[in-house]
Order: C-alpha cells, then structure tokens, then sequence
C-alpha cells in the first residue's frame, strides 16, 4: 500500500543523511536494489553511534539523524 | 583520521580568519578560534600563526547554504560547520554556518566548542564514536577541557606530544556499561523512565527503547554540573531532585525548575553536610531517605522538614547493606541499593536482602 506522507520523509531524510555522512550511492547499484544498499548504510550508522544494529529506520536512529552535527562525513573519503 | 593519514607536513601552521560572525564581536571570534587552536597546540608540536592576508593553510570563513565549495550549508539546525583535511587549496579550510546563531555561552551554538572540533577535522582527525569526545560528530555543549583521552591519542598518533607538554587534564572516556566494574552516581526515575548517572554522562532507560542511551548530562542541562552526588523523584510533585556537593536542583520532565539550584540544608541538614551519596523517595511512606556517609536521614515530603530521631546508622537499620551506599531506587517495596560495582535487593518491609548483583544489571549486562 503507499507509504504515509510520515513515512516518505523519515525516508527521505535518512536518505539524505545516509548520501551525505555515509556514501549511500544514488539510484539502483546493479543487482542490489537500493533499499538493500539503505538497510546496509543504516546498519552502519546505528554501529557508529552506538544504537541497536537493525537496519530499520526506527525512533532512536532518526533521532540522531535529526541532531545538529558537523558536516563531515562519518565514514569514507571525503573529497 | 581520514584515509591516507593525512596530515600537514610541517608543524607551523597558518591561519587567516577571512571574515567575520554578526552575531559576536570580532574579538569574540579572534578569541574563540585562538582558544580552539590551542586545545590542540597543547598536546602537540604543532603552532599556530596567524596571516591576515594572502593564502593560510587554514582558511577560516562563515557562510550559508552554497558558500563556494559546492559543499552547502543547509539553514539554521542541522549542519552547523565542515573542514577540510590537511591538503593543497581547499585542504584545512574550516566553514561555519552563518544561518547559526553563534554564541560565548550555551544559548545558542558555542562558537568555541564547534571550531575546536572543526580544527580537529583540520588537522588531520576524523570523527570519533566516543559520545564524550571532542571528535565525536554531534554537538553538545559542554565546559571545561574540551579533549578526551580519546582525541589525544588520535592527534598524537598524527603529530606526537608535545615537547613541552602543558599540565591538560584529558576528559576520561564514556564509561562502558557493561564494565563489570562499573559504579554508579545516582540513580532516579523519571515519569516511568529510569535515569543513571555516572561521572559527565547518564544513561535513560526507556520502556520502549531496547537499548539504555548515554548522554551527556551538560548537553540536555548546560548548568547542572559534570558530577551528580544523588537524585531522587517525588511523583506527588512530579518533581526530579539532583544533589551535587552543598546544591540541589529540580527538574519537572526534563526541564529546570526555576528558584533553583538552592541549598541542601534548606532541607533541614545541619551545615557539616557536605553532600548527599543518595537519595530515594519511598512513595507508601512519603518519606525520602537522605544518604550521608555511614549514616541517613528521613525527610518528610507533606511537612516538608527533616524527621526527628535523625541520621541513624545504615548498617543498624538496613541489615546485609554495608555502611555506605553510592546511589539507591525504590521499586514495589524493594529498595535497590548500589554500592561499587554491586546492586542489593532489599525488602523493606521483611528488613533483608533478598539478592545481591552486578551493578550494571539495571543496563541489561
């Protein structure tokens, strides 16, 4: 069924958060479908900040994704 | 650090402060970029000087959203800075948001706090997991010595110490919750919740959060101190008390009661009590027990005075509980002391202790 305007921007903000502090890559890569690459990238944040590792978008991850920060990414090069 | 280690070569580095916040005097800048510069310059060779013209290894600049770097800031909130690793051009330039408000203090964002973790970037460091580390990505406001062990060792790794060290007291890394040593300061309830505090940070323990999570106590109360003695809840008033040394505050939620921080012998102690270990309010007698080294006293909350009869021994009235105690919860009847890295389940009304665990079983370990 469509996702609730809720849902659709939780979604888009971790997506902009994921692109920007952990190189979660645009569109589809190959085989993988994009919400494979999500649920991975999220995984690695949660490890970062220490959260349950799930790979779900749940309270306590957006909640930190909404927390004011540094711009500079967590992980990866940065170029 | 970043990949490939990257680093200045040479230890002098330069910097130019190319424009200026509105929202603090220029000399409030100068000073807050110096003083940020020098948290590193204290652990390192590394020295700083400043250009006032020309190209600076470090080009220190405030702008908003796209900003020259196709690296835009995004309004208020949200991000609030970004540098550049050590490198040609671009390489150590620090950015700050101008759509922030920039402040000395904890009103706003404190300008200082954030470019000290910016230079780091500068220097050399990425960012740290430590929630108590100067490198850690989120910001918190916080007073005092601004880097954890955790961040000298990241800087010397690149630079080494410096030859002439200064005398720094380095912030000690987030306590580990399952630390099988691990000792509490105080523990409360909070509207259901339970709060633990240990040395500058405490855990919340949520029913509907599987994890406890750790925070810095000055980022959600800038003027609480770094170290809390005790705390208890009165749930009649809706009301968390937090003892540190001779003060006490209140919170209701998470907030501050104004006419707070007062005196702890408002309460009725006598002036040679210097601190509380504990607190805990028992809500079938409306009584909160008060925890001075080997003794305690009672507090009567409808009178609002000090029980008579008071401090009595805790060894004589709470068998099986050594002399002294370091942060206590009462639960269902249960009294659960803490005392090092040990918890005592107490039955108040049978006078005995039913189990004896690690502290940090309250933390799911």
């Amino acid at each position: 069924k469509p996702l609730s305007s809720e849902d659709i921007d939780k979604q888009l903000l971790a997506e902009k958060y994921l692109r920007r502090f952990y190189g979660l890559p645009s569109g589809l890569q190959g085989s993988r479908t994009s919400s494979n690459f999500l649920q991975a990238k999220i995984k690695e944040m949660q490890k970062f900040f220490k959260l349950e590792v799930t790979g779900n978008l749940d309270d306590n991850t957006l909640a930190v994704m909404k927390e004011p920060r540094c711009g500079v990414p967590d992980i990866g090069e940065y170029n | 650090h970043f990949p490939r280690h990257l680093k200045w070569e040479n230890n002098n580095v330069t910097f130019r402060i190319v424009n200026y916040t509105p929202d603090l005097k220029k000399a409030d800048v100068d000073k807050a970029i110096r003083r940020a510069l020098n948290v590193w310059a204290d652990v390192t060779p590394l020295t700083f000087k400043k250009l006032y013209e020309g190209n600076a290894d470090i080009m220190i600049s405030f702008g908003s959203k796209e900003h020259g770097d196709y690296n835009p800031f995004d309004g208020p909130g949200g991000l609030l800075a970004h540098a550049y690793p050590p490198g040609q051009g671009i390489g150590g330039d620090t950015h700050f948001d101008e759509d922030e408000q920039w402040t000395k203090d904890s009103s706003a964002y404190n300008l200082f706090i954030v470019a000290a973790h910016e230079l780091g970037h500068a220097l050399g460091m990425s960012h740290s997991t430590d929630p108590g580390a100067l490198m850690y990505p989120i910001y918190t406001y916080t007073t005092g010595y601004p880097l954890a062990e955790d961040d000298i060792e990241g800087i010397q790794a690149l630079y080494g110490p410096n030859p002439n060290p200064k005398k720094v007291k380095p912030r000690p890394d987030a306590p580990k919750k399952c630390d099988p040593e691990l000792t509490f300061d105080a523990v409360t309830e909070l509207r259901g919740e339970t709060i633990i505090f240990k040395d500058r940070y405490y855990w919340r323990i949520h029913p509907q959060m599987v994890e406890p999570e750790l925070t810095l106590i000055k980022s959600t109360w800038p003027s609480i101190p770094n170290k809390v003695d005790a705390a208890y809840e009165n749930p009649e008033k809706d009301l968390v008390i937090i003892f540190s040394g001779i003060r006490m505050w209140a919170l209701n939620g998470y907030n501050l009661v104004d006419g707070y921080p007062k005196y702890i012998h408002k309460l009725g102690l006598p002036k040679s009590v210097r601190k509380i270990d504990a607190a805990v309010h028992i809500k079938d007698t409306g009584k909160t027990l008060l925890f001075t080294d080997e003794d305690y006293w009672s507090y009567d909350e409808t009178t609002e005075t000090m029980d008579s009869g008071y401090p009595r021994s805790i060894e004589d009235d709470f068998p099986g509980i050594e002399d002294e105690v370091d942060a206590a919860a009462y639960h269902y009847g249960y009294l659960y002391f803490f005392h090092e890295h040990l918890q005592y389940e107490y039955s108040y009304n049978s006078k005995k202790v039913f189990r004896i665990q690690r502290a940090n079983s309250i933390l799911n370990c």
